[in-house]
């Protein structure tokens, strides 16, 4: 909300000093308590059709690599996490306001497509162009 | 739990899924692909020319990151007369969500027994994905070189769209497309079914199948083996087929589950 003009100038300077204080503990917290968790990314996941015993019915592929997107969103949000900006704002209030504001979520940022060629039950074939179903890049969302 | 070196170099965990898991997944994945449950083809289906023919569309289609699928169809396939995919194939493929083929379900050669001059043909297209439109559409039907022929010999194929199939008369036709081929020729011909299959597609009970005729050069009706045209009986890599391509008419939303 916008303050009334008077006193302005000390309000940001006191909200400043909260956010810097509240980096600084959450910068030492993180040190302290050894929480080095992963940051978010992509991670190998393969389906195999062949695997699952699908090959009498879908002709190809054998199976795709999807990945999928794993990891912590947590400050301080690194450049390879491909966070948003309001990601990055949201850490911040996170950490300030930990029990009404979640954390950021680990996402896909970009998905590939994938074709499937099958038969149906009338032994017809499909060929099918299936438009976001592999994870090319993971970020914080 | 035991981790597996892929190709590229990179490792992944790798587990045996228990039954149950491996039911869920199944499930899942199905539904994923909008499938109401695993389909269950004709084991012979997989020998057929249509097959063949998605097979090479699919390696069109595929990208880089998709390698080539060399899969132990490919190995059946091997060797086999391929339905080869033209330029305007790979346009029609661009533009395209869904490809499909749909197998002939008039019974081989039964029909030159009773009408020597004209092969039936019946695609189910009833079997086409909802909220998808007909872009292109293609029977594709292979002709043999003959050799026992004159090879300058030329014959006239039509293909007609079948209007009316009265009990005591003769049958009401369209004409559709015509090609002239040589007796020496040899492939694949193709015959633009777009109208059609789009006409089928909004009247189902208009599906009265097609009329393949076979002239000589005098305007007299053949058997179109004459001309070395493989309608029904001969090797199944060969059998003639519909291919149609489709593209999604609006954005759909996947229910929630």
């Amino acid at each position: 909300s916008a303050p009334a003009q008077k006193g302005r100038q000390s309000n940001r300077s006191k909200q400043q000093k909260a956010v810097q204080e509240a980096l600084k503990a959450a910068e030492a917290g993180s040190d302290t308590l050894g929480l080095s968790k992963e940051g978010c990314k992509k991670h190998e996941l393969y389906v195999s059709f062949k695997e699952l015993g699908w090959q009498d019915w879908i002709i190809a592929p054998e199976g795709y690599a999807a990945y999928y997107c794993e990891g912590e969103c947590a400050f301080p949000l690194n450049s390879d996490m491909n966070a948003t900006n309001h990601a990055i704002v949201q850490t911040l209030v996170h950490f300030i306001n930990p029990e009404t504001v979640p954390q950021p979520c680990c996402a896909p940022t970009q998905l590939n497509g994938i074709s499937v060629l099958y038969f149906d039950d009338s032994s017809n074939v499909i060929l099918k162009k299936y438009r976001n179903m592999v994870v090319r890049a993971c970020g914080c969302h | 739990n035991f981790s597996v070196d892929n190709e590229v170099g990179s490792s992944f965990i790798h587990r045996r899924l228990r039954s149950q898991e491996r039911r869920e997944i199944q499930r899942e994945i199905l539904s994923i692909l909008g499938l109401p449950h695993r389909p269950r083809p004709h084991a012979h289906a997989k020998h057929t020319a249509a097959p063949t023919f998605m097979l090479d569309l699919y390696n069109t289609v595929s990208t880089e990151a998709e390698p080539r699928a060399y899969s132990r169809y490919r190995a059946v396939l091997e060797g086999q007369a391929s339905a080869a995919v033209s330029p305007q194939d790979s346009r029609f493929l661009d533009d395209a969500d869904t490809v499909m083929s749909f197998v002939n379900l008039v019974d081989g050669d039964r029909d030159l027994l009773v009408q020597p001059h004209t092969q039936a043909f019946w695609f189910d297209v009833s079997r086409i994905p909802e909220g998808e439109a007909i872009t292109a559409a293609e029977f594709r039907i292979y002709k043999d070189f003959i050799q026992e022929r004159d090879g300058n010999e030329t014959f006239r194929v039509s293909v007609y769209q079948v209007l009316q199939e009265p009990p005591d008369s003769e049958a009401a036709l369209l004409l559709l497309d015509q090609r002239d081929v040589w007796a020496s020729d040899d492939g694949w011909l193709v015959f633009d079914l777009t109208a059609t299959s789009t006409l089928w597609q909004l009247s189902p009970e208009q599906n009265l199948g097609l009329h393949l005729v076979l002239e000589d050069r005098n305007g007299h009706k053949r058997n179109p083996r004459r001309a070395g045209l493989l309608t029904g009986s001969g090797p199944k890599d060969k059998q003639p087929f519909l291919v149609v391509f489709f593209k999604v008419k609006a954005v759909r939303f996947r229910g929630a589950r």
